[in-house]
């Protein structure tokens, strides 16, 4: 019955026994913060995220962070040798963390990173994508859906734009990069339930 | 439950973080 933590946003799955389970979510937590901090800041060089009412930035973020997070460390999960790597730098294959109680998550959040490096993307490109994440104008508790959504738009023409330039004879690309979006918000969903699950064990 | 991102403690990092940012713009 030995606790892991199988979320690479840890510095490694295995757990302290000596700690309390407060202790454990305190380090965890201390461990994923410096990782928000990043999405925010991200956020703020959006051009036109700063415009939109602090409300519907928070509610963005609160909304999107996991999401954003899934795509830019798509690159932790190695799906040659099938292994993710924690944040304290060391490697850990799939096998090991499903005996650790890993289970449909972490193979879906494989599945999803498998198929993005695939898309083999620019940095522009992805930083693009991942602004098209973090601003839906479907997230709830938004209070001026049209202004996000007039960003979102705005982001979308200029990521199909920047796709189609840079890879003008495979077309389907940004079509696939739209059907991730509803990839993570199911991963999403998933994640949330898994995360409050263990903070309130 | 209705809202994970709160109850993870999200929403106070992402204020915060926020927050600094619109000081600065106030500045």
């Amino acid at each position: 019955n030995r606790l892991y933590l199988v979320c690479p946003m840890n510095i490694s799955p295995h757990v302290n026994l000596h700690k309390t389970g407060h202790e454990v979510w305190e380090e965890f937590s201390h461990c994923f913060t410096p990782a928000v901090r990043e999405v925010v800041e991200f956020a703020k060089k959006i051009p036109g995220f700063r415009d939109l009412s602090q409300h519907d930035q928070v509610s963005l973020l609160k909304a999107g962070t996991f999401e954003v997070l899934v795509v830019r460390f798509a690159s932790l999960f190695n799906v040659k040798d099938r292994t993710v790597t924690f944040l304290g730098g060391n490697k850990y294959s799939v096998e090991t963390l499903k005996a650790m109680g890993s289970g449909y998550l972490l193979n879906s959040m494989f599945d999803f990173s498998e198929k993005l490096m695939n898309l083999g993307l620019s940095e522009e490109e992805m930083s693009l994508f991942t602004a098209v994440v973090l601003v839906s104008a479907d997230r709830s508790g938004l209070e001026n859906v049209n202004s996000v959504e007039a960003l979102q738009e705005t982001l979308i023409r200029a990521l199909r734009s920047l796709i189609t330039r840079n890879h003008p004879n495979e077309s389907a690309i940004f079509t696939k990069l739209l059907l991730k979006l509803p990839d993570l918000r199911s991963l999403n969903n998933v994640h949330s339930e898994q995360l409050l699950a263990f903070k309130v064990h | 439950f209705s809202d994970p991102a709160s109850n993870l403690g999200l929403e106070d990092i992402i204020r915060k973080a926020l927050m600094g940012n619109l000081e600065e713009r106030q500045d």
